[in-house]
């Protein structure tokens, strides 16, 4: 399945962007 | 909540309220959270897991709940 290969590729990216949003959200006053 | 988290961060793409989350929102995020648009395209399409260009709050949970216990777990 490709699909689930690109997940696996993007895990690092998907860590990234929640990562961010979390941090947006506790980072701003 | 994790379930709390997940909804606020639907919020924070959908700023709209309408629901599921485009493309073009996620777009928007750039310049709002350190990802280039290309990132953030990823992001949408490993998310979007039937494909159909639509986030819904449940491929959205799935995802987050993914990215959680994945990072548990290793």
């Amino acid at each position: 399945d490709p699909n689930m290969k690109a997940g696996a590729a993007n895990e690092g990216v998907l860590a990234n962007f929640f990562n961010s949003l979390l941090s947006k959200k506790t980072g701003s006053p | 909540t994790i379930q709390e988290k997940t909804h606020e961060f639907f919020q924070m793409c959908d700023i709209e309220s309408k629901g599921f989350i485009t493309r073009r929102d996620m777009q928007r995020l750039n310049g709002e959270i350190p990802l280039s648009a290309d990132e953030l395209e990823n992001v949408f399409d490993t998310l979007d897991s039937d494909g159909n260009g639509y986030l819904t709050l449940d491929e959205f949970s799935s995802g987050f709940s993914e990215f959680l216990f994945g990072r548990r777990v290793s």
